[in-house]
């Protein structure tokens, strides 16, 4: 379903940001998607600081999903 | 509102974010 392959793609993009495996982002792994992604080190920051909701500086998968789903309704709307 | 222009939001950093994460996706097989 529609679902499945949201958090499919949430799992997959969570893992680009968290190389080590540690089942969390940490602001710095948001900063070596500097020069992968066409984003300055400071739009990585507001990325980070607008998914950690919860503000302690470590994103989880949950957070993380949140993020991206919001997104996706987002681009839905016409 | 001067933060609403597109691209400085945080709604539109994460947007520019995730599209970056997609289009990485499917250009690099």
């Amino acid at each position: 379903s529609g679902q499945q392959t949201m958090l499919g793609k949430a799992h997959e993009f969570f893992q680009i940001c968290d190389t080590e495996g540690k089942g969390f982002i940490a602001r710095c792994d948001m900063q070596r998607l500097h020069g992968e992604l066409p984003l300055s080190h400071e739009e990585l920051e507001k990325v980070f600081d607008t998914l950690d909701t919860d503000g302690n500086g470590f994103l989880t998968l949950e957070e993380f999903t949140t993020g991206f789903s919001q997104f996706l309704h987002r681009e839905e709307i016409p | 509102d001067p933060n609403m222009k597109a691209g400085t939001t945080s709604e539109g950093v994460l947007a520019n974010f995730f599209n970056s994460l997609l289009s990485k996706k499917t250009g690099s097989p």
